[in-house]
């Protein structure tokens, strides 16, 4: 109901500047923490890819239905975010351990043969970060204050 | 300028050093790099004066920039962002160590004096550079000094409302009147999570820095809007303003579903800056109400609003000092006509106050319309509550509160269709959750049509409450209930007046909206 | 000016918090996992 008013001098100034920066619109790395392992690089997929997360990504119950290679993608690729926090706890619900002095994951492969306050020993399957395998180890003692 | 002989290269090389070998260091090496860096500085005199740290921020600043301007040429995004971190490694790592653990000052106005000086080159490289502009690197500086700030790790937690303090001041200075070449960054800083969460949630060390940091937020939003406004008004959308437009929304559309409260604090000086044909986001505005509020269904038969719980009791806290827009002899005038009903005149000259211009379109003061209209209002609910009245259309004439709607029906009689649009858009937009306001403001809305004396009056009343119906959603509780009122209450004729039938069309409407809310 | 809200890429009818996963006033979907940055144990800071 009021109508226009004609833009001032000043106004005109400030649609051809922001018509420049429209040109330079700010990409979502630029607020965000470098990510060394997985920088985020714009990749334009073809349409028909899934263009968002599907829905409920980011519950504790959709991670535990993924296989354990990817919450252990997730856990070493994505480190400090939220989705390095949720793969621990989806690897958690799974009955893996974390060892904090060897950095991996440790998995009973069968009940282990001494158990005590300090430690326990057995055979364990562990996944191997620099080797990216699973692998069974006999024999192995997991001394508690390793256990995160 | 005048920097002294040799300081830009010293401070280059430094720079240079600290960014090749102990910017990527982990925690642990990083500090002790830096005390062994601090001294390098300290045995180049660079912190002889505070004018020499000055400079040596200043000159670190334009280097980094300067390189990024290269490196975004050659696509080197990453780079860019290697670069700025470490340069904010050694800003945070100064800041933390400046001044003893207990005297925060030396940290605070060292925060301060560096994010200013950043601003300044942003200022300047704006005007500068004009065209070639680049907002990446100030953006990355800006966001990763609020980032680092927050790591628990640096231990800044003790001055982070100084911090948050300094980043609204710079936020001011950089604003997008005065930066547009730098307004989408700008948007996406005030509205990042880390700053929102550290501004709106009820966090602040004290329940008043709690209020003073929404204020202030509120302030960085009216800065952005008064931005748009010219360009909104005149709905001239470019593809550059409608994304900063959709930006807007989207942010208030969060700000709605996570921070309600404080869109209830802060509506009336966000009202005061959108313009009036921006209807779905002064809607979005005022359809915010308490969480712990259980909002009765507008439509509900028979709803009696004076009847819901406590609508009267408590008024809606403003947290905008609206009384300062208005003129103290204005305010002289109106508190002594509100007291002894004199001067006669002063009901006949109050057009003369709110009219500033003979501009179509842009005739009053807009926010001094608000003002009047919240001020005349308040004390209008406070004269009802002294004789225990609640407002209704027969209590509005009572003795106790004819001064107050002698003035609002001046108003509506005497202004300008223009005058009176914006007179009833101040009232409507009060017309949100149920509080004594909303009440009030509703009930003089219907007194107004009622007792209006021309259809003209009453056709633009209802105008107004329509266009504001008929936006896409959210709507607010307040504008339904008066509404459904409006059309459902006998008292005010409603379909008796010919501008319901005035074309096929508009009596279709009315009928839908009718049997919808009937 | 008006707009169908809903198309904003933001789940309104979420119960968690919208801003913990606001991506950017200029994008229509929300943060991935990834992008959040989470204060993790620091025995996971292995790299």
């Amino acid at each position: 109901p009021l109508g226009k008013t004609v833009l001032t001098k000043e106004q005109n100034q400030h649609l051809a500047i922001l018509e420049g920066a429209y040109k330079k619109l700010p990409h979502p790395s630029d607020t965000e923490r470098s990510r060394n392992y997985l920088p985020r690089i714009a990749v334009n997929t073809p349409a028909h890819y899934p263009q968002v997360p599907p829905v409920g990504h980011d519950s504790l119950d959709f991670l535990c239905k993924l296989n354990c290679d990817t919450l252990f993608f997730m856990f070493y690729y994505m480190e400090g975010t939220k989705a390095q926090f949720l793969a621990a706890q989806a690897l958690k619900k799974l009955s893996w351990r974390f060892h904090t002095r060897y950095m991996m994951w440790f998995q009973r492969y069968e009940e282990p043969k001494v158990i005590t306050d300090e430690y326990e020993m057995g055979t364990y399957v562990y996944f191997d970060y620099s080797k990216w395998a699973q692998n069974r180890k006999d024999g192995f003692t997991f001394e508690y204050k390793y256990l995160e | 300028f005048e920097d002294p002989e040799g300081l830009k290269e010293k401070s280059e090389q430094l720079l240079h050093e600290w960014i090749q070998h102990h910017s990527s260091l982990p925690l642990k090496e990083n500090t002790k790099a830096f005390q062994q860096f601090v001294l390098q500085m300290n045995s180049q005199g660079l912190f002889k004066t505070d004018d020499m740290i000055t400079r040596f921020f200043r000159i670190c600043t334009e280097n980094c920039v300067e390189t990024c301007y290269i490196l975004i040429t050659k696509n080197q995004r990453q780079a860019c962002y290697q670069r700025l971190d470490a340069f904010v490694k050694l800003i945070i790592l100064l800041v933390k160590h400046s001044g003893d653990q207990t005297n925060h000052v030396n940290k605070i106005n060292l925060f301060n004096k560096v994010l200013g000086l950043i601003a300044g080159c942003l200022l300047y490289d704006q005007e500068s550079k004009l065209g070639q502009f680049e907002p990446m690197p100030f953006h990355r500086l800006f966001f990763m000094l609020l980032f680092e700030a927050n790591l628990p790790e640096n231990n800044l937690e003790p001055i982070i409302y100084h911090v948050l303090q300094a980043f609204v001041n710079v936020y001011h200075i950089i604003r997008p009147t005065k930066a547009p070449g730098f307004a989408y960054s700008w948007l996406e800083l005030v509205s990042h999570r880390v700053f929102l969460s550290k501004m709106l949630q009820v966090s602040q060390p004290t329940p008043d820095q709690s209020f003073k940091s929404w204020n202030m937020y509120a302030t960085i939003l009216t800065q952005l809007i008064k931005f748009l406004s010219p360009f909104l008004r005149n709905i001239e959308l470019t593809q550059s303003v409608m994304l900063l437009y959709k930006g807007t929304l989207r942010l208030f559309l969060v700000l709605l579903h996570d921070f309600p409260e404080f869109l209830c604090n802060s509506h009336y000086q966000l009202c005061d800056a959108i313009p009036s044909n921006c209807i779905q986001l002064r809607n979005l505005v005022l359809s915010a109400f308490p969480r712990s509020m259980k909002l009765p269904d507008p439509l509900t038969p028979n709803l009696k609003v004076d009847m819901i719980a406590d609508i009267d009791a408590n008024p809606p806290k403003i947290a905008y000092p609206y009384t300062y827009n208005i003129p103290s002899k204005l305010k002289n005038d109106l508190d002594s006509y509100i007291k002894t009903r004199a001067p006669i005149s002063f009901l006949s000259d109050l057009r003369s106050y709110l009219q500033t211009s003979p501009e179509i379109g842009s005739r009053y003061n807009i926010q001094l319309m608000n003002a009047l209209v919240m001020y005349v209002g308040t004390y209008g609910i406070q004269a009802l509550r002294s004789k225990s009245l609640t407002p209704t259309h027969t209590n509005l004439t009572h003795a106790v509160h004819s001064t107050y709607i002698d003035i609002f029906q001046t108003l509506v009689a005497d202004l300008d269709s223009e005058g009176r649009y914006l007179f009833i858009n101040a009232i409507a937009n009060q017309l949100r959750y149920p509080n004594s306001h909303t009440h009030y403001f509703g009930c003089v809305l219907l007194n107004l049509f009622s007792e209006a004396n021309t259809e003209a009056i009453q056709e633009q009343i209802t105008r107004v409450l329509l266009e504001r119906l008929i936006v896409n959603r959210p709507h607010p509780w307040g504008l339904l209930v008066t509404f459904i009122e409006l059309i459902k209450n006998p008292q005010f004729k409603f379909w008796n007046h010919q501008f319901v039938h005035c074309a096929p069309e508009i009596e279709k409407m009315f009928l839908s909206l009718g049997k919808n809310c009937v | 000016l008006g707009t169908d809200l809903t198309t904003l890429g933001l789940n309104l009818n979420s119960n968690e918090n919208l801003y913990h996963s606001f991506l950017s006033p200029f994008s229509d979907s929300p943060c991935r996992l990834q992008d959040i940055d989470f204060p993790v144990p620091t025995e996971y800071i292995i790299n």
